[in-house]
């Protein structure tokens, strides 16, 4: 037997200077749950796709992430979701973009990579299988957060003021 | 964005990435996160998901070209890793990271930001978590 192993991620770009300690301490509990649930599989026997469901179902779930609950706003106001997941002996791949209702996406790309012949389902589509497979739907309004919302009305302001278009697509920030 | 790597007990490896794209995104657009080979990718000798600037991870093939520097040149994770992530997408103008498991239990979390949310869990069964580069 091998010894199994699981790392995760939260995001890139994080800056000490938008830190705080409450939030710093969120996030390391929130990761460390993560790990203990995704681990947790792989102890009982579980497979490497089960850890890496159980582990992003814990993050998607907190609203301190980019993912699931707590996810940015688009331009218009939504909440637009994208996961993907693969396996590596099989090479066998399922991802979901631009979803706007689905709890967890990343168990909707799983879905779609057991249960479709296909790899990549967009929109409603996505969300037509979702339905057809059983995964929660919830009301848009689940993934929003006022924290999110200020970021969004902070960048629009920066949009009306002309600052963003002014320097171009090099200041952005593009964690995605 | 979130994502997890992982090794089970029969060796086999898995990837996944989720996310909620950014900020003020508009006409449908669409980052690296749930495109196969640029923000997730898996095979029998790697498993890499990404976070970072989207359209840099889509042109370079971020997740696969990591792993496809394991499987046909047989580089390291640490290697692989720092050659996509802190060299390759930042000499482009891009900017991120990635957590990289190699078959062989070896892990790398390559980023070139200030910091990355990650955590890493093994034999001691005791979750690791680290946010800036000196942790």
């Amino acid at each position: 037997q091998v010894q199994p192993l699981l790392v995760i991620h939260g995001g890139a770009g994080v800056e000490r200077a938008e830190m705080t300690p409450e939030r710093e301490a969120r996030a390391r509990d929130a990761l460390a749950l993560a790990l203990r649930r995704g681990y947790a599989r792989l102890q009982a026997g579980d497979s490497a796709l089960d850890a890496v469901s159980a582990a992003i179902v814990v993050l998607e779930d907190d609203p301190l992430f980019n993912a699931g609950r707590g996810a940015v706003f688009t331009h218009d106001g939504r909440n637009e979701l994208d996961a993907s997941i693969m396996d590596g002996p099989s090479l066998a791949a399922g991802a979901v973009a631009n979803v706007h209702r689905v709890k967890n996406p990343v168990l909707l790309a799983r879905a779609v990579m057991e249960k479709s012949p296909h790899v990549l389902l967009f929109g409603d589509g996505a969300e037509q299988f979702a339905a057809e497979q059983g995964i929660a739907l919830v009301d848009p309004s689940y993934f929003r957060t006022e924290e999110r919302w200020q970021q969004l009305q902070k960048a629009l302001k920066e949009d009306a003021a002309g600052k963003r278009a002014a320097t171009g697509m090099a200041t952005l920030r593009h964690f995605g | 964005t979130v994502g997890a790597v992982a090794r089970d007990s029969q060796g086999r490896l898995a990837a996944a990435t989720s996310t909620g794209g950014m900020t003020d995104k508009r006409w449908g657009r669409v980052g690296d996160s749930p495109i196969i080979g640029a923000g997730t990718y898996a095979n029998a000798d790697c498993a890499v998901s990404g976070t970072g600037w989207g359209e840099y991870y889509l042109r370079v093939a971020a997740a696969r070209d990591i792993c496809l520097r394991m499987s046909l040149l047989g580089e390291s994770a640490a290697i692989a890793g720092q050659a996509v992530i802190e060299d390759e997408i930042p000499s482009l103008g891009g900017d991120g990271g990635a957590i990289v498991l190699g078959a062989d239990g070896e892990v790398a979390m390559p980023f070139n930001t200030e910091g990355m949310y990650r955590g890493w869990i093994g034999s001691d069964g005791v979750p690791h978590v680290a946010i800036y580069a000196q942790d």
